[in-house]
């Protein structure tokens, strides 16, 4: 059955859409079925993979709102992921949204045919917890949280999980947190090894009926590496731009860890 | 008169929360009269400087949507800042404050009475063009954008400058973007310099009529210094913490061209 994953932190900048774009060719590359939807109106997934959007070319917006065919909306990216591009006009979208009944399964529903074409599901979303991170979190079984490992992106941790808990509990009983992952860590730093510290106690202390009960905190961590702020420019992926680099290492390392912990382990 | 700058860029993590507390504290040690205002519902500045929120004690949620007083909000920062707290409450002052006539103008005059008390009023906003955010380019007279120089958050500038524009011509004529921050700069990278390079060409070529012309990349950048990840954890400004680090010096540097280049030069 395809697994379906959203990054997501409504702290700003801590690594979504970077680990979202990079974990999908990852899993690509190991001969996985990928589709990659953007769901942010800065549609940085999007542009980290070069696609273009604007008049002629719908993107996810006019999936969810105009009602647009999947098959007119998906793009072919590299390394043969299909990707459902975002456009700015998404930010109209969580208010246009607001007045369709049954609004937070607007993207589910418009997903739902397709699941048996790919093995893998990914979302990337914006830095907020609004109507539209609520659809990607809908239309999900798993939740990956990338997290810097910086004090101020550590204190939003326990209202992104509430969030997932609402939604698990009202709209997605299935979805849980499957793990955290460590990116742009400076492994040398003490704040780095402090913040490591007390994420793996407050997950290794879930309750049972809690969302993140049985997260892990993924071994693989993500290195700050110019090599990964280098490549949206080019438009490719990092295993196209610099396939020898740390970021292409950890992405890669990252990417073999979630295919190997399968689906619900 | 009270100079009034809102610290703004909907991308997340570049370094607003960071720069909106330190330059807040740089010119208090200067000698002014700061009042600091966190409008984002993640209330990160608030948090930086070590000010708890909760019950019975009101944020600028409660100034904004209950009409509470101004100094039952009022809080003694470090380094004799006045802080008008955040709190996540605010999540919700976006849909509430739609309800309200001249919603764009609500912190403005909540504000307004105020401004004969002090020099500067500076503006911490969330990472998105909301309804918050326009409260607060309503409320001043000057936008600070920092900007980390990478090329994602490159991308957005443009509909950061939009959106100036379009409070400029609606609300606030006087509006005008004076200056463009790199933070987290890693200068020795050729990315960090191309984004340097780009981002000036555009300031300089900039028509009369534009919210930005006559803006600066300003001279101070802020290097990446891990000592400005780890004060937040103990509630202090960089100049308590770690008086001596490049931090420190970066944003004492920021402080003074702020200072020094006056209302409207
Ligand atoms: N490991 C890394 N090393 C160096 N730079 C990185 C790394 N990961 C991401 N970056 C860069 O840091 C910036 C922030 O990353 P990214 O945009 O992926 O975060 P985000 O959480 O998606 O941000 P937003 O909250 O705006 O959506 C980008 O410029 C990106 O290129
Ligand atoms: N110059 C710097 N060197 C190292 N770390 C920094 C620097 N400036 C900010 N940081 C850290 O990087 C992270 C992002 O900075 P900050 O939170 O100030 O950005 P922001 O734009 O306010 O984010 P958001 O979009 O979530 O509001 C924080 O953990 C902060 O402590
Ligand atoms: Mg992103
Ligand atoms: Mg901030």
């Amino acid at each position: 059955p395809m697994r379906s994953i959203v990054f997501m932190n409504q702290k700003g900048g801590v690594g979504k859409t970077t680990t979202a774009v990079n974990v999908a060719a990852g899993l690509a590359l190991e001969g996985q079925r990928v589709l990659l939807v953007d769901i942010d109106p800065q549609a940085h997934a999007t542009l980290h993979l070069g696609i273009e959007t604007g008049p002629g070319r719908p993107s996810v917006y006019d999936l969810l709102i105009r009602g647009a065919r999947f098959d007119e909306v998906a793009r072919d990216g590299p390394e043969r992921l299909t990707v459902l591009p975002a456009h700015i006009d998404l930010v109209a979208a969580d208010n246009e949204l607001a007045e369709i009944s049954d609004r937070e399964l607007v993207l589910a529903r418009a997903l739902e045919p397709h699941r048996g074409r790919f093995d893998f599901l990914l979302l990337d979303c914006p830095p907020s917890l609004n109507l539209l991170t609520v659809n990607a979190l809908a239309a999900a079984d798993e939740v990956i949280i990338p997290l810097q490992p910086h004090f101020l992106a550590l204190q939003g941790l326990g209202k992104l999980l509430e969030t997932v808990s609402l939604v698990r509990g009202v709209l997605k009983p299935a979805l849980r947190v499957s793990g955290i992952v460590f990116c742009m860590d400076e492994r040398g730093t003490r704040l780095a090894q402090e913040v490591f510290a007390d994420v793996s106690q407050y997950v290794r202390e879930a309750e049972f009926q809690d969302a993140w009960f049985g997260a892990r905190v993924f071994d693989a961590r993500i290195r700050r590496n110019i090599r990964l702020a280098e490549c949206p420019s080019f438009g490719r992926t990092i295993f196209d731009y610099a396939p020898r680099s740390h970021g292409a290492q950890d992405y890669r390392a990252l990417s073999s860890e979630i295919l190997a912990m399968g689906a619900g382990e």
